[in-house]
């Protein structure tokens, strides 16, 4: 564990409890997308699979529960929520899944000459969380460019889940220069995934740090 | 190194 991912983390973490803040205080799911979040909740489940066969740490172990859990609740919460608008969640998220799960199978870090017929679906299960998460927040996006009235913890949620991206970035470089870590599937996801954030950034600074306090 | 095959990460 560096520095980097742990702040990374941190960030992700922090993302969970400004959603949640944002749902609970405000008593509104206004602007949040229930794709994206369905589409996250998916994420973590096809991902955290592990748990069930492999110990990592307790950090990891408790830290997975917590994103499922914290991702159930929230799909929970936006898709019994009354008074959500949802006429701009119109992304076609179905252009998001088929691809991803396709490449999964064919692009994933299977080793069939060891392990069970059972490990190596979760590999293609794992590898199709990193392709999906790297698309799911394009919905979310998508709402975001619409929506004129934007709550700045809405703005914040996503700027914190950016800066989640940016931070595994820096992580993988760490960890390729001192350990030889190299995971091209995630490196490359993940690259893909902070570049969409990047698009974000340019609407945040806009609207959120370029308006004044009234 | 060994630990290569486990996703370490969240």
């Amino acid at each position: 564990m560096n520095i980097f991912r742990f702040v990374g983390d941190m960030s992700h973490l922090a993302s969970f409890f400004l959603l949640l803040a944002k749902l609970i205080y405000t008593k509104s799911s206004t602007g949040v997308s229930l794709k994206t979040q369905a589409l996250y909740l998916t994420v973590f489940v096809c991902r955290y699979l592990d748990l069930l066969v492999a110990f990592v740490s307790w950090y990891n172990e408790l830290m997975k529960i917590f994103f499922i859990a914290a991702s159930a609740y929230i799909v929970y919460v936006v898709a019994t929520s009354t008074r959500n608008s949802n006429a701009s969640d119109t992304y076609r998220v179905e252009f998001l899944v088929i691809p991803a799960l396709v490449l999964a199978c064919f692009v994933n870090e299977t080793h069939w000459s060891k392990g069970g017929w059972s490990l190596n679906v979760m590999e293609i299960l794992w590898a199709f969380s990193i392709y999906l998460e790297a698309v799911a927040v394009l919905p979310q996006l998508k709402m975001l460019h619409q929506l004129e009235d934007t709550t700045n913890i809405t703005m914040h949620y996503m700027a914190s889940l950016g800066i989640y991206r940016a931070f595994y970035l820096l992580n993988w470089v760490y960890r390729l220069y001192y350990e030889g870590y190299w995971h091209p599937i995630a490196v490359v996801a993940g690259i893909v995934q902070t570049l969409l954030y990047a698009d974000f950034f340019i609407l945040y600074y806009q609207s959120v740090l370029l308006r004044l306090p009234s | 190194s060994e630990n290569d095959d486990e996703h370490d990460e969240l």
